[in-house]
């Protein structure tokens, strides 16, 4: 029975796909069957896991928009199985507008298709449209990558506030797992404060430990790796294989 | 003549929303007359300036979708004019989808309302969905923010190629001014790397000088101020200073 997570935060740039990718092949490598959706028309997941994503010729808008079944697209990635994006997905959105059911899509896409994973991750736009509200229709939990600063801060309470409205309509069962502290800079008032914030002020549970910044980070993708390839050991490394940990 | 500059990425988190109110306080300080446009439903920019978003009655949504003119939502914020955006703008680019001429929407909005300024900047969203293709063209230029890694590296074809669909089809004249390095690691090599490469395999310009990291950026919006208020004559203030010089 495959542990569908969300990972999910409209704010930019707070390491969704950092995060989504990391903690996947954190988890393969403590023998969990792991599979990677990517649901961002950038695609910046499939191209970390080191796929050319503008040369796909099936990604995850050929599943949302039933022309084919999830098992046609999934594409076996080192250690983890990658369901890719491409630009074809800004397009997603727009194809599903007008359907009935249209944020149960992804969800009837996983229904027969997952059972063989443990774990799916999906990696999910900087926005809280279609593609999102599928992904957390589709999710037994969902994990928020937080960047402590002020305006990843004032996205905190917004997609709260869609979880709940998803918890109402269309998947009463979803539960935020936590925060993952991404990013963090250890040294700044500012980073702790804001974090401090978070946790006080809407109950999150933040998953443990933070996240340190790191230029090993950055670099990773361009080696179609994840730091804990790229940078062994190294204290980012170490951090996502204990919050997988905490997570199996 | 008001100069209508975009600034856009679909990349999240580089620094777009700091970049236009950061430029947009500069330019005010060297006596220009300045308008910016928060079109992104997060309204991280409005909320900058120093206003709730939530509790804003009206905004660029009720723009787009015709209900009032862009002089009806116009608020003064200390040395600038702000139109700002709140959660409704999440579904103008659905509210626009079906209508004939919608790219031009935000253009026919500037026509008759933009003459008394010198500049108007338009922070966009992290997409290249209608709201993006509506700010670009409406101006005459893009400023692109641009964070020196890997992942930022990726989309900047992708924008460029936006641009070219724009030159045209809906706005020939639309002009790319330029690069700025934002939130710049100096000390790396993947910052110069990366950079230097966006210059060489695009030629691109970058606007001098680069914006180096600072927590003073991401604790600004707290106190509803830019860098230039929070930390004047940091290295931060007297980049985006050095660069607002060199656009006028
Ligand atoms: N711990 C870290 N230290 C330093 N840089 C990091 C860290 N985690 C991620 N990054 C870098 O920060 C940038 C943003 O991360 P990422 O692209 O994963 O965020 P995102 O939330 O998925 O962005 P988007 O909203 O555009 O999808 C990337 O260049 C990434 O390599
Ligand atoms: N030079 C800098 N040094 C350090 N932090 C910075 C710098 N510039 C911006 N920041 C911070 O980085 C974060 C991302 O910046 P910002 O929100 O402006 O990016 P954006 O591109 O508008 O994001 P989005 O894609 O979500 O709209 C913010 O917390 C901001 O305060
Ligand atoms: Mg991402
Ligand atoms: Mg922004």
């Amino acid at each position: 029975m495959a542990r569908v997570i969300s990972v999910a935060n409209q704010k930019g740039g707070v390491a969704k796909t950092t995060t989504t990718h990391t903690l996947g092949i954190a988890l393969a490598r403590l023998n969990q069957r792991v599979l990677l959706v990517d649901l961002d028309p950038q695609a910046c997941l499939s191209f970390s896991a080191g796929l050319d994503p503008d040369s796909l010729d099936l990604s995850m808008h050929d599943v949302l928009t039933g022309r084919k079944e999830l098992g046609d697209v999934m594409v076996r990635c080192a250690d983890v199985v990658l369901a890719p994006a491409n630009i074809d997905l800004a397009t997603s959105e727009q194809a599903l507008l007008g359907r009935t059911g249209r944020d149960f899509t992804l969800r009837e896409a996983f229904d027969t298709s997952i059972d063989e994973f443990d774990f799916v991750l999906i990696d999910c736009p900087p926005s809280l449209g279609l593609l999102t509200v599928n992904a957390l229709t589709a999710s037994a939990e969902v994990i928020i990558p937080l960047q402590c600063e002020t305006l990843s801060h004032r996205g905190v309470a917004q997609l709260l506030d869609t979880v709940e409205v998803i918890r109402k309509y269309t998947n009463p069962a979803l539960v935020v797992r936590g925060v993952v502290a991404t990013m963090h800079d250890g040294r700044t008032r500012h980073s702790r404060e804001v974090l401090e914030d978070v946790q006080n002020r809407f109950e999150l549970k933040v998953l443990e430990p933070v996240v340190p910044r790191s230029v090993r980070f950055a670099e990773a993708p361009l080696r179609g790796l994840t730091v804990l390839d790229h940078a062994p050991g190294s204290v980012g490394a170490v951090a996502y294989t204990q919050i997988a940990e905490s997570l199996v």
